[in-house]
């Protein structure tokens, strides 16, 4: 999965 | 007490069936306005988001919010035993550690209930910002599982190209490329065989094959799917799930070389 961004790079933690 | 009752099992059969390849597990949020699910799969490349409403329901009744984890693919057992035009109605009691799906067939004559220990997930949810999407593509949900299904033969990746003209999907690999087209329709007969393109600026992406795939598992529950995108951002793929509520998913977009 190195060529693949992961979801949670991009939605904010709680 | 908890007590959610649908008039017919099919629907929640295919709810199942639309997240239980991605998801282990989930956490099922219940509250007075209805039962909300947020899960990353297991890679953490994919979001999928549930919502269903309490007026949806046949029946509904949650006096405490509750968050129940369940193990989704013992929930499948259990749904495999209810036959479509059954009821289901899904029961707790608060703070419970089991969860009961009782499933009642049209005449009445067969009863069963099922119990079904709970989990603690500890899932938090992500917060999804607001996103004016550059590109939103309505067409039927057929075809897009068509496509997927066709464009993962030749490649681990597909781009999305979206302009005002039409959709294009691509794929390349070692057997050759492959590309689909998609216009934009005018005067159809039918809205759900409808193509609809929302176009403030172009877009290219590129997404995971199998994840698409994966997402496609949703297609019984619309005719209609509905892709947002905008650059440099995870791609959303909804499904409407008729007087009910929707399953969304979300899909973080591959590193370009």
């Amino acid at each position: 999965l190195k060529d693949q961004f992961q979801i949670d790079q991009f939605f904010i933690p709680p | 007490m908890f007590e959610a009752r649908l008039n017919n099992a099919t629907t929640l059969k295919k709810i199942l069936d639309a997240i239980k390849d991605l998801l282990n597990e989930g956490t099922f949020d219940c509250s007075d306005s209805g039962i909300q699910l947020q899960a990353m799969d297991n890679s953490h490349v994919s979001l999928v988001s549930l919502t269903l409403r309490s007026d949806g329901f046949d029946k509904f009744r949650c006096d405490r919010n509750l968050s129940m984890g369940m193990n989704l693919g013992s929930m499948a057992k259990i749904l495999k035993c209810a036959n479509n035009d059954d009821t289901v109605t899904i029961k707790a009691q608060d703070n419970a550690d089991t969860v009961t799906f009782m499933f009642e067939s049209q005449n009445q004559e067969k009863v069963s209930d099922y119990e079904m220990k709970l989990m603690n997930l500890d899932q938090e949810h992500l917060g999804i910002p607001e996103t004016d999407y550059s590109c939103v593509v309505r067409m039927p949900a057929m075809e897009f599982a068509r496509i997927c299904r066709d464009l993962a033969q030749f490649s681990e990746s597909v781009v999305i190209c979206c302009t005002k003209e039409g959709v294009k999907f691509s794929a390349s690999g070692d057997v050759g490329s492959a590309n689909v087209k998609l216009a934009q329709t005018f005067n159809v007969d039918k809205e759900e065989e409808a193509i609809v393109i929302e176009m403030q600026e172009p877009v290219v992406l590129t997404f995971a094959c199998r994840y698409l795939n994966a997402f496609t598992k949703a297609t019984p529950l619309s005719n209609q799917v509905q892709l947002s995108m905008s650059a440099d951002v995870p791609l959303v793929v909804e499904y409407r799930i008729a007087e009910l509520g929707h399953i969304r998913y979300y899909l973080a977009p591959k590193i370009e070389d």
